[in-house]
């Protein structure tokens, strides 16, 4: 579908692509970690984004079916092209020392 | 104001009081805070109320002020009608023992 496309050259045009909502906590959290690790990430932010309810839309259908009802599908991180994931499991790689490594070989670092 | 009334007779019909968006994961930690330690909150889904925007207003003027512009003002919970705050200072009185004090105060334990 278009919006997949749009999607696919969106995550493409930056080492650190993420997905967001400019008024959610989680997505603000996410930002300051890899701004505080020296990273530039390419922020969208869906709410203010002209096509942001379709991208939204598409990755609640990406993601959202594997994740329990009342979970969104914000914020969403891709590096390299590839998702990485929700907060949670970017902080859990954080911690578990696989996002470096990642970030280093995406040229983000 | 109208709102303030709505909101002054909202907060007084429960021990504890939260108001809330349906799918914020910040509103989601609070809601089952108070839950995991067997209080009953009246939760007010603003995304979902009839008066929702007015209230979100209302709040966003009475706390939003006082934080960070980047800052929303949800969830805020109110605990034997005085307003106690974010999940932020919710979780701090939980981890310094002031929480259940004032819980049992209202009632609500
Ligand atoms: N477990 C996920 C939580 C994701 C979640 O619930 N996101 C919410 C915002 S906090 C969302 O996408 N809300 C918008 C929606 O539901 O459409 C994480 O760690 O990021
Ligand atoms: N520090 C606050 C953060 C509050 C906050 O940023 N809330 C956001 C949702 S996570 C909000 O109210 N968004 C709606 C808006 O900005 O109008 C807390 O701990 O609860
Ligand atoms: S909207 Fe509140 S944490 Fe995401």
């Amino acid at each position: 579908s278009e919006t997949l496309v749009r999607i696919e050259s969106m995550v493409a045009e930056n080492a650190v692509v993420i997905f967001s909502l400019s008024t959610c906590s989680m997505c603000h959290a996410v930002k300051r970690l890899f701004r505080g690790m020296g990273v530039s990430p390419a922020v969208h932010e869906l709410d203010l984004h002209p096509y942001g309810v379709d991208i939204h839309r598409a990755l609640l259908r990406f993601i959202g079916c594997s994740s329990p009802a009342s979970q969104g599908p914000l914020p969403v991180v891709f590096i390299g092209g590839k998702m990485v994931g929700s907060l949670e499991r970017v902080m859990a790689s954080h911690i578990n020392g696989s996002l470096v490594p990642l970030l280093k070989d995406a040229g983000a670092l």
